[in-house]
């Protein structure tokens, strides 16, 4: 998994 | 998405619409820091590297792109406008801001989830986001009169980072494995620095004062 959660916030 | 962060993004978004408004219509960026504003277009230009290689949404695209767009034309405005520019109070705003930028590259290199290129450089931007309203903040300290416009922009700014903290709290315990040390802990600094302002700019609402920061 690369895409952490927090790289959906602005 | 839950409403901390929606609320949060929305007074981002009100925060740059403030500043641009007063920039824009009254054509003066009187008590607005320059060097803020060159560290937050560099804030959004290293942190949104992903929005050609990742999709997360449009919400996402979109606001990535306001926020890239607004904090490059705030920088072009005050440094290249020819009646905004003469309103930049360069002997004033006088904070060393290039010195917050190495140790912000030094951490990010050694403190990082992962060490690619991309990574460091999302990293980088929290590091430098959590500081960047430093010489801002100096600056307000300077300047004696505040106008309402610019008191906005800093509480909105202010708010928005602590409505992100309500979202981190909100996620943590609803969404599993949501654990994010760097963007919590330079996420936390962040918004502290804005404690003292809050302090002044509610006294001041609370006693219909205007605005002003102790020396």
């Amino acid at each position: 998994d690369n895409q952490s959660p927090a790289k959906d916030e602005l | 998405m839950n409403i901390f962060r929606l609320a949060g993004d929305m007074t981002h978004l009100f925060s740059v619409l403030v500043l641009l408004l007063k920039i824009h219509t009254i054509k003066s960026c009187a008590g607005i820091s320059l060097k803020t504003q060159e560290l937050y277009a560099l804030v959004f230009a290293t942190r949104y590297l992903d929005i050609f290689t990742d999709y997360i949404s449009l919400y996402n695209t979109c606001m990535k792109l306001i926020f890239l767009g607004s904090s490059f034309s705030i920088v072009w405005y005050i440094r290249r406008h020819k009646i905004v520019r003469r309103s930049y109070d360069k002997e004033q705003d006088t904070f060393r801001h290039h010195f917050l930028i190495l140790p912000c590259i030094i951490l990010a290199l050694l403190i990082n989830e992962k060490f690619t290129v991309k990574e460091v450089m999302w990293t980088f931007s929290l590091y430098l986001e959590a500081v960047a309203i430093l010489p801002q903040l100096v600056l307000l300290q300077r300047t004696r009169n505040i106008d309402n416009l610019t008191g906005q922009y800093i509480f909105l700014l202010g708010a928005y980072r602590s409505l992100y903290i309500l979202n981190w709290i909100y996620r943590y315990f609803t969404e599993q494995h949501y654990v994010h040390w760097i963007t919590w802990i330079s996420g936390l600094v962040q918004t502290l620095l804005y404690a003292d302002f809050f302090y002044y700019y509610f006294h001041s609402w609370k006693n219909n004062e205007k605005l002003q920061l102790p020396a």
